[in-house]
């Protein structure tokens, strides 16, 4: 699966990208 | 006697009014008042000086201040505007303004644009999509041969770089983009419309009234 996304796709995913993590109490 | 809602605990380095911002960003100010609540958490997390640290940002995403990833450093840089190495109150709350549900389309493209042109030369280049891509793999338990790899770089050039130059520049992200929405996904928290709700000891510490 992976390997059929566009690589921005897969960038997107990272966890450093997903910023809702910065308002888990 | 004490007054703990004196502004005398808002005198920190880079502390910027509320109304102010909310003037220049999607926020109102009783939500710039609340993102105060979140910075203040995050910016005495390890350092107690009103400024995020790399390591406190680090430390927010990942509950590791040690962790380094290459996107959480971009995020890092793009929001420490004046590059002193810290985040202060004002460019936290221009910053996340971006990923604010209301912050046009636009705004949210350009923002990412210049997150993934690692090099700051005005285009995404090829090398850069995969610098990015191997770094993905290296944060992820993902395994993906140097040939499955190239092969997505390869796919995801041919698709995006419609002038064929063998760079990405602002138009052809923007068309790009139009043809793969998902990819603008997480440049919108939703949390940001119920900041008020999460950190609600701005009600008590608020100065300003919508």
């Amino acid at each position: 699966k992976p390997a059929a996304m566009n690589a921005f796709e897969l960038i997107s995913t990272s966890q450093g990208l997903n910023l809702s993590s910065l308002f888990e109490k | 006697m004490g007054c703990f809602c004196s502004k005398h605990s808002r005198q920190t380095p880079g502390y910027e009014e509320p109304t102010i911002l909310a003037s220049e960003t999607s926020f109102t100010v009783s939500e710039v008042e609340a993102l105060y609540e979140l910075f203040k958490k995050l910016s005495s997390s390890i350092i107690d000086d009103g400024l995020i640290h790399k390591e406190e940002f680090q430390f927010a995403l990942f509950r590791n201040s040690n962790k380094r990833n290459l996107f959480a450093d971009r995020i890092f840089d793009l929001f420490d505007v004046k590059r002193n190495g810290v985040i202060e109150f004002g460019e936290f709350v221009r910053s996340l303004s971006v990923f604010h549900p209301n912050t046009p389309q636009s705004d949210k493209i350009a923002f990412a644009f210049r997150l993934y042109d690692l090099r700051y030369t005005g285009y995404i280049e090829r090398e850069e999509l995969k610098e990015m891509v191997l770094a993905l793999l290296n944060e992820s338990d993902l395994i993906l041969s140097d040939d499955v790899v190239e092969t997505i770089v390869d796919k995801t050039f041919i698709d995006a770089d419609s002038k064929g130059d063998g760079k990405i520049d602002m138009e052809e992200w923007k068309e790009f983009v139009a043809r793969n929405p998902s990819l603008m996904k997480n440049m919108t928290l939703p949390y940001l419309k119920d900041i008020t709700l999460a950190f609600p000891s701005f009600v008590v510490n608020s100065e300003v009234e919508d």
